[in-house]
Order: C-alpha cells, then sequence, then structure tokens
C-alpha cells in the first residue's frame, strides 16, 4: 500500500467534481462494456474462493513481462463462475453417491472464444473418514441422454483440478444442453462414497472453499467501441 | 512568437491532430508552447465509489499525450521519419497541412478485476491501453 501511495504521489491527483465523476465513470463503464455498474450484494466477501484465486491471477498478470508468451498472456478475459445448483442425490433411495453442479456460461462476452476451463474443488480433511484410502474423483459432463461424456481422475490433498475446456465450449455453442456436471466419489474397489463424506467442499461448505469454475477467453477480433 | 501564436489561431479554427477540442480552453499561454510529452492522471475508483465492484486495481494510471510538435522536432520529442517530412511540408503550406500528432508511440497492457451482479468474478486485460511514451507522428 505504501509504495501505491508513493508511485500515485507523482500523479496530478484532485477530486472530482460531480459533472467530472459522472463522465469519467460512463468512459469507463464504457470501456469495459457495461451499460451500468454492477451491484454485487455488499455480504459476498471478497475472500471467497473464487475471487482470491482471481485476485492472484490479477497479481500475476501485472507482473508479468509485456511480449512474453504464456497461457496466461493470450488470454483476453478471465471469468469465474459461482456454482448455481449444487444438488446432492439422497443416499437413501440410490446406491450411487454423487453432487451435481451448474455454471451459467450465459453472461459470457460476445465475440471471444473459450481457450481454456477449469473446474475448481476444494478437498478438506474428515476426521470421521476413514484413512489410508485411494480415493477416485470423477467428473463427468451431464448431457440429455445421461450418456458420460469426459471423465478426470485426479490424485490431491487440498485442492482439485479438472480441465473442462472441452465441456464449456459446449456449454457455449449450446447454452440449452448446459445440464451441469456431476461427480462421483469412489474407492479402488468401486464402491461409491459420499463426496461430502470425503472432504470435497460443496455449496454449503466454509466461503474460502467453495467450488468453482474459470474460463479463459481470448477475443477472437479487436474489440469495436460502443458508439455513444 | 508572435507567427507562432497567429499561426496557432488558425489551427484553432479548423479540425487538427494537434489539439482536440475541449483541450484547448484549459491551457494558458506557457503550458501551450510545451514540447509532446506523456502526462499522468490517477483516477482513483475509490473517488469514483466503485470499491463495491472494483476489486483491483485501486485506480488506473492514465496517461495522455499531449504537447507541441513544432519544427524542429527535438530527439526527446521521439518523432518518426514521418512527423519530420509532416512538420516539414507544414512549414512550407501552413494553411494547408496541419503539424504532426502528439500521440502514443508505445502502448501497453492493464487489467481490472470486478464482480458482475451474479458474484462472477471477471478479470479483462485491455492491450494497448495504457501509453508508455509519447511522440510527434
Amino acid at each position: 500500500g505504501s509504495l501505491m501511495n508513493q508511485h500515485h504521489s507523482n500523479f496530478i491527483h484532485r477530486r472530482l467534481n460531480s459533472r467530472e465523476r459522472r463522465e469519467m465513470q460512463k468512459e469507463i463503464l464504457s470501456i469495459l462494456g457495461l451499460s451500468r455498474r454492477p451491484r454485487p450484494l455488499l455480504s459476498f466477501k471478497r475472500s471467497a474462493s473464487a475471487p482470491v484465486f482471481m485476485l492472484d491471477l490479477y497479481r500475476t498478470m501485472a507482473s508479468e513481462e509485456t511480449g512474453r508468451e504464456s497461457f496466461l498472456s493470450q488470454a483476453d478475459t478471465i471469468m469465474s463462475f459461482v456454482n448455481g445448483v449444487e444438488q446432492t442425490e439422497d443416499t437413501f433411495h440410490h446406491k450411487t453417491q454423487w453432487k451435481e453442479f451448474k455454471f451459467d456460461l450465459t453472461r459470457i462476452p460476445r465475440g471471444e472464444m473459450v481457450t481454456a476451463a477449469e473446474f475448481r474443488i476444494y478437498k478438506t480433511s474428515n476426521e470421521s473418514f476413514p484413512g489410508n484410502l485411494t480415493l477416485h474423483v470423477t467428473v463427468y459432463q451431464v448431457l440429455q441422454e445421461f450418456h458420460d461424456r469426459s471423465v478426470s481422475k485426479v490424485l490431491g490433498r487440498t485442492l482439485t483440478l479438472f480441465d473442462i475446456t472441452a465441456t464449456s465450449n459446449d456449454w457455449l455453442m449450446n447454452p440449452h444442453y448446459n445440464l451441469g456436471l456431476r461427480l462421483f466419489v469412489e474407492t479402488e474397489g468401486g464402491g461409491s462414497v459420499d463426496p461430502g463424506s470425503a472432504g470435497l467442499v460443496g455449496r454449503r461448505g466454509p466461503r474460502t472453499k467453495r467450488p468453482f469454475m474459470v474460463t479463459f477467453f481470448r477475443a477472437s477480433q479487436a474489440p469495436v467501441r460502443t458508439i455513444r | 512568437a508572435a507567427n507562432r501564436r497567429k499561426g496557432r489561431k488558425k489551427y484553432g479554427e479548423r479540425p487538427s491532430c494537434e489539439r482536440l477540442p475541449g483541450t484547448f480552453a484549459g491551457y494558458n499561454g506557457r503550458e501551450q508552447t510545451q514540447v509532446c510529452k506523456r502526462h499522468d492522471l490517477y483516477v482513483s475508483f475509490r473517488e469514483l465509489d466503485w470499491q463495491d465492484w472494483i476489486i483491483a486495481p485501486e485506480g488506473y494510471e492514465a496517461f495522455y499525450c499531449d504537447g507541441d510538435c513544432s519544427f524542429p522536432l527535438g530527439s526527446h520529442m521521439n518523432a518518426s521519419n514521418h512527423a519530420i517530412v509532416q512538420a516539414l511540408v507544414h512549414l512550407m503550406k501552413p494553411d494547408a497541412v496541419p503539424k504532426p500528432c502528439c500521440a502514443p508511440t508505445k502502448l501497453s497492457a492493464t487489467s481490472v478485476l470486478y464482480f458482475d451482479d451474479k458474484y462472477n468474478v471477471i478479470l479483462k486485460k485491455y492491450r494497448n491501453m495504457v501509453a508508455k511514451s509519447c511522440g510527434c507522428q
């Protein structure tokens, strides 16, 4: 903070009058492609998992040398999506247990294409869960026909990440078929395990460890400024 | 100096890249003669009352280019070859050909991180957005 203040002291700094402030706000919103300022609820904390992860990406991006080609530097827009719906299958009626997640990709910037997407879910330790057990975590994209498409298996300790680039592209091309993801946890013997009891944090878990999806976009063409 | 003032008045009357409408009014005589260079303006998101939805940065370093591109174009003006020719032709035909523009010569990217209404977080990168250096073009 003190470094920032020192840096900013070299700049022209005077308080804007209300007209100047309105014009400045209008101009910046236009650059951001927004018709009005977003109004997120104050209760939504910046310490939540997605904002913290995105702030880390922002800092990495800001410290990157210009001209260095990397995965991150190629992205024009990166969006994190909160989990809209999470359903846990009733274990009483079904043998198989899973968690279902949904992400709304309809608000993506126009004219941008997906270069990568990740589904991030946190795993914590659960004291009541037996140790020394290898678990297989599998993620399926839910299709209308309920036919599984992409499967990833990951052995993770605290943070688990699934590459769902193809899935998010499908959702982008066919928003009607966005029926979410289904996550299964199984033992090596094929036995079904409740994802919650295995330590996978869901929508009702601690804010700092809730699952989310991150999508990287690249502008397919030069952005066009809104005509005013 | 008298001739320069006369010439300046003529340029104020027709569209030119030297002065954009609105930027001319606030200048005093001394500032008008300054050479083309980068100026700094800090836009604070705190002052705009946008802290609830813009996560980072705290403000925006909005550099802009301004100043005179008069003959002879010194090395400090970071002039392009075209600007030198433009300045010479302007000397020959001051009423027909405008002076070179004072414009960014090198631009860099900047990013902004913000919430939308649905609590999604958006990180937008704007390439070629921040003026790193200015020069006569």
